[in-house]
Formats: structure tokens, sequence, C-alpha cells
């Protein structure tokens, strides 16, 4: 069986924020480490994964292996029951079809419960291999969001490259090009710094719907880590106390 | 003007 109790509901309220728009079925893969999921977006050119660390749950029991089949669209309404700050139980017992979650106030005596039919998800598990990138940029999570919400209003796609000068995001729309540079700054212990550590020149374009959606995740971690290769997957990687998001997008190439 | 690349371009399928 599993049973986890979350300090707040907000954590995963945030989290499922974060991947509803990409995903609406996924499998949360309970085991005595903590909680994984793994799903691609419809037209596989993104992938989600998040990790939940056991030790990050104020309680967390989970005797054997086990995948939660869950429509995130119903996981979304239940949790909308929820206040951010109450105390969440999610609990399974082996082989069931349903998630209870228990939410308890933390100022008062409310507690709530609330039932969810779980189903069966074939989903298609993905083996990321370890990549070693040329480039890594970190910068303040709210910096990214701002920068990919811009230039979404001007184009579908964005140009990332890195180079010693620091990170340029450009995108040419029909009406209006633009393009934002962000320099490297020289205090890294400056939670606002943007660093950048880079073995060689990269240039990649994505699609900025796509980045639109990953950068909703700033409401769970105030730090980001955009990772690059030329002519691989771009990891767009937030990791909070309790474990990570992290997203991979295919790149666009010219024809 | 662009191809989208797929994910499982380049990850393979478990």
């Amino acid at each position: 069986m599993l049973e986890a109790k979350l300090a707040e509901a907000g954590t995963l309220k945030k989290l499922l924020d974060a991947i509803k728009e990409l995903v609406t079925d996924a499998n949360f893969e309970c085991n005595e480490e903590g909680i994984n999921l793994q799903a691609m977006d419809n037209s596989h050119v993104a992938l989600v994964a998040v990790h939940l660390e056991a030790a990050g749950f104020k309680r967390y029991r989970c005797d054997r292996p086990m995948p939660l089949g869950v429509n995130l669209t119903s996981l979304t309404k239940v949790l909308k029951c929820a206040k951010d700050d109450d105390i969440t139980t999610l609990k399974a017992a082996d082989e069931a079809d349903v998630l209870n979650l228990v939410y308890e106030a933390k100022n008062s005596d409310r507690i709530a419960e609330y039932d969810m039919k779980l189903m069966d998800i074939d989903s298609d598990t993905l083996g990321i291999p370890d990549t070693e990138y040329d480039a890594r940029v970190t910068m303040p999570s709210a910096e990214f969001t701002r920068v990919v919400r811009d230039l979404s209003q001007l184009g579908e796609s964005v140009r990332i490259e890195v180079s010693k000068e620091g990170v340029r995001f450009a995108s040419e729309g029909e009406a209006a090009n633009g393009s934002v540079l962000m320099k490297q700054t020289d205090d890294d212990e400056d939670t606002q710094a943007i660093t950048i550590e880079m073995n060689q020149h990269v240039s990649l374009t994505f699609s900025l719907k796509y980045l639109v959606n990953f950068s909703k995740s700033a409401s769970l971690c105030p730090r980001v880590q955009l990772m690059m290769s030329n002519d691989v997957p771009l990891l767009v990687a937030y990791d909070f106390g309790q474990g990570y998001i992290r997203y991979y997008l295919a790149p666009k190439i010219g024809d | 003007k662009f191809k989208q690349n797929k994910l499982t371009d380049f990850f393979r399928q478990k």
C-alpha cells in the first residue's frame, strides 16, 4: 500500500499546474524511494519527468512498487478542494482502483476526504541517456518565464544561443522580431544571478508554446537551469527541496 | 520554415 503525507497541498497543486497542459493522463510510479512520473505530450515533442523524494514527505510508506494511473484533469479538480496549506495524505491499497486523498486543515478541525478513480495507462516510457551538455545556464525562474512569454507574443519559435557574451533568446515573427540578451552576472551567490557554464557555443531553436508551458514551474522554484548541446533535446530543470521537475524538448531544425 | 523533431528521434523507447 501507499501512504504519503505532504505538509501542504500547495506543492501538489503547483506540480499539477506545471504539467497538466502537457499531459492528460500519467502513471504516478510509487516505490519506497518516492513518487516518479514520466510522460510525453501527445505529439511526442516534449517530455516531463517529476520526482518527489520519500524524505520530503511528513510520512511516507510504500511497501512495493505500484503505478497509480491518474487523469490529471480529475486530480486537478480534487486538489482544488484543498486549501494550499492543508496537510494532505495520499492513500492507495495494493491493486486499488481508487486514490484516497485526505485534507487536514492546519488551524481547525476540518478533515475532508475524497476518493478518485484510477485508470490503467499504457505509457510509452523513454530511456533518457546521461548527457554531457555543452552549455548550462542558471537563471531566476521568473526571468525565464518573462522572456519566453514576451517572445511568444511575436513568433512561434525562439533561438537560444549561448556564448561567452551571455544567453540570447531571439524570435522572429511576421510583424516584429525581438531578442533578449542576458549577460552573465559577477556574483554567483545572488539569487538573481545568471551563470553560464559552457564548453562550446550552442545555438538551438525551440517551439515557444512548450517553453511557456514549462515556465509555469517557476511557482515551485526560484531558479531554473537550461542544459543544451547542439542538435539534442533541451533540458529545463527545476530542483525544489522535495524533488525535481524536468522537461525535455526536441529542437526544431531548419528546412 | 522549421521542422519539429520528435523526442523519439533522440531517446530510445523502453
